[in-house]
């Protein structure tokens, strides 16, 4: 079969394109496979790619993106991955190795409701899309949504705030969806998500300013990752609960995850040019996402050595 | 679609606990229809504002007034956003 579509990993696509190249992923290798765990408010099919060489309920590593909606270097990125890790298997040893023992579950488009959105009607949407009861106002923080913290500092109670928590704890089927999934796979050993910018790699806590049990292996291992990144171009990133290195923040995705049982529960954010935030020209989605996946890889290792 | 003619972005460097309280202060000031993309929390951690056209002068002079630093991030945002824009179509093509 001939390879590539002329799929440019280097710019930015509407979620037409972007599923579409996830169904050219999944028809091109036969350890791909493009699974829906959920569908949107707006009915949007949520997919994920399943990255698999075999056997049963294998120990998996979950990567997702673009839960915000307007951060497109997230997705773009997530996208180069998927690619990059489907093409490296057979070549790369540490890729291989991964792959031979573990599954990979990466889901590129977290908010396509949101994403559409920023495409066709407010660039700077960050929200899901549901409509909120008694309000005027549509949309929920997705990463203050999670059951951990819910309702707590760092996240909004006003419908019309960016960083409204919802009505209820997983309110967002898109969350919903996650969470359903995470759950009954049962197996998930690390929770990356990857969000832009300004160049951090956060653990739990956000809901609290107190240490996790795995502290010194977090922390520790966040900054082989954070120094795996700055190989590249010399990006630097800050290390350290999200509580004390942003700020305290309720209802995030990770410490959801690390309460579940999730020990290697990671966030980023990616580059910062202090030019351009997230609207960032896609002359760096490359750069952004060569530089981010050896940070990944270099956890995703850990987590394949250091099981639990 | 929406636009963004005129909206600035300014990358705000608090130096002090007093500066970001007068930071969160101006979050509370709703008519101004700002979007914190980085919000106050710390001395340590700048803070990113996109301000409408209209607010742009109140908000500079509400910061200069305060003795807070700050730089623009993007000068018109609608501009990154028109390139943005055509940089996708020719990538499309």
């Amino acid at each position: 079969r001939q390879r590539g579509t002329g799929f440019d990993f280097g710019t930015y696509h509407t979620l037409e394109d972007i599923y579409a190249e996830l169904d050219h992923l999944a028809s091109e290798y036969s350890f791909v496979e493009k699974i829906q765990i959920g569908q949107s408010y707006e009915k949007r099919p949520l997919y994920v790619l399943k990255f698999s060489t075999g056997g049963s309920n294998r120990p998996a590593i979950w990567l997702d993106a673009g839960i915000h909606s307007r951060e497109w270097v997230t997705q773009a990125s997530a996208l180069w991955i998927a690619n990059k890790i489907a093409s490296d298997y057979g070549t790369d040893a540490s890729v291989t190795s991964l792959l031979d023992h573990m599954d990979l579950f990466l889901l590129p488009v977290a908010n396509p409701d949101g994403f559409v959105y920023t495409h066709t009607s407010n660039r700077m949407w960050r929200k899901t899309r549901s409509k909120i009861p008694g309000s005027v106002c549509y949309g929920v923080d997705p990463n203050r949504n999670w059951d951990a913290g819910f309702g707590g500092p760092g996240a909004s109670k006003n419908p019309c705030s960016d960083s409204y928590h919802g009505p209820s704890a997983n309110s967002e089927v898109e969350v919903r969806s996650v969470v359903d999934f995470i759950k009954s796979h049962g197996n998930f050993k690390a929770f990356l998500t990857l969000h832009s910018y300004s160049q951090l790699l956060m653990y739990p806590y956000g809901y609290k300013c107190t240490r996790p049990a795995d502290y010194a292996e977090l922390e520790s291992l966040g900054r082989s990752a954070a120094n795996a990144i700055k190989s590249l171009y010399g990006t630097t990133f800050q290390v350290g609960p999200i509580c004390t290195t942003i700020y305290m923040a309720g209802g995030t995705t990770i410490d959801w995850t690390y309460a579940n049982g999730v020990k290697y529960s990671f966030s980023l954010e990616l580059r910062d040019t202090g030019r351009y935030a997230f609207l960032l020209p896609s002359s760096h989605i490359l750069p952004t996402a060569t530089e981010t996946w050896p940070a990944l890889l270099d956890i995703m290792v850990h987590v394949l050595e250091h099981p639990y | 679609l929406e636009t963004f003619v005129g909206h600035q972005v300014l990358r705000v460097r608090t130096s002090n606990e007093e500066q970001v309280k007068q930071l969160q202060l101006l979050e509370s000031l709703e008519h101004l229809q700002l979007d914190f993309w980085i919000n106050p929390s710390a001395s340590a951690v700048p803070v990113d504002v996109r301000i409408p056209a209209a607010s742009v002068q109140s908000v500079k002079a509400f910061l200069e007034s305060h003795g807070i630093e700050y730089s623009i991030l993007i000068e018109d945002l609608q501009d990154v956003l028109d390139q943005e824009k055509q940089d996708m179509a020719r990538a499309a093509q």
